[in-house]
């Protein structure tokens, strides 16, 4: 059997309503060692890749490797029954055919069970390299979130620039162009890997959708390489992290 | 703009 149980159960609904709009039936992993899930957007240009471990959970429990194939837009659904300061219990049998979600108060007089169906799903999994990331940087998430959201109504596409002194935003639209330089020196954000600068481009629309995770944790971390997807990295507080990937676009 | 390509190109299917 499985079963799961988070003290705060709010995680797990920011978590799912953090990728709800991204991908919509997904194959959720549930091992020995915890829960993980990897799936791209329709149009394969995004990738998303949770991995939350045991050890971040009340009580963790799974006898053997399970795959269990969920639709994220109804588990949105229901994870609207989760309140906050609720604790939420994940489980199933061996063999499921459905997910059962508990969500109980602090006071524990109040209950609410739902049985998720499961479905099958044959989904593509990819295999991610260790990859060599020459330009890294960590910052607010709030303010990478107000940044991305800002340039959108002025460009559809944000070039990053990351180099030793300074992170750059640019973009370029109908109306003008223009850039958001941080300086390094300040406290929002700090390069760990100084020597290379990258440039890349990518659509603002996406950083938008993974900035829906911006409260799961105060820092994102950005991590480019040349012609390699950016990693926007959240922490799930000693739970796991939560990973959006994002190819890059050409600008003509 | 277009995309430089989808996360088959970067990632292998396992």
């Amino acid at each position: 059997m499985f079963e799961a149980k988070l003290t705060d159960g709010t995680i797990f609904k920011k978590i799912i309503e953090a990728i709800k709009d991204l991908v919509t039936d997904v194959n959720i992993d549930a091992t020995p060692t915890g829960l993980s899930l990897q799936a791209m957007d329709s149009s394969h240009v995004a990738l998303v890749n949770l991995h939350l471990g045991m050890e971040g959970f009340e009580r963790y429990r799974c006898d053997r490797n399970l795959t269990l194939g969920i639709s994220i837009t109804n588990l949105a659904k229901v994870m609207k029954l989760v309140n906050q300061n609720d604790s939420i219990t994940l489980k199933c049998e061996d063999e499921p055919t459905y997910l059962t979600i508990v969500c109980q108060n602090q006071k524990h007089d109040r209950t609410t069970q739902f049985n998720v169906n499961l479905i099958t799903l044959d989904s593509e999994h990819l295999g991610i390299p260790e990859t060599e990331y020459t330009s890294e940087i960590t910052m607010n998430s709030g303010e990478f979130s107000k940044l991305c959201k800002e340039l959108y109504a002025l460009s559809e596409t944000v070039e990053f620039e990351i180099s030793t002194t300074f992170v750059k935003f640019a973009v370029e639209g109908e109306i003008g162009s223009g850039s958001i330089k941080i300086q390094t020196s300040a406290d929002e954000a700090e390069t760990s890997r100084p020597e290379d600068t990258v440039k890349l481009s990518f659509a603002l629309r996406y950083l938008n959708l993974f900035n829906k995770a911006y409260s799961l944790s105060n820092q994102v971390k950005l991590s480019m390489a040349a012609e390699t997807p950016l990693v926007v990295e959240y922490e799930v507080e000693s739970l796991g992290t939560l990973k959006y990937y994002l190819a890059p676009k050409i600008t003509d | 703009s277009k995309y430089q390509a989808t996360m088959e190109r970067y990632y292998k299917t396992i």
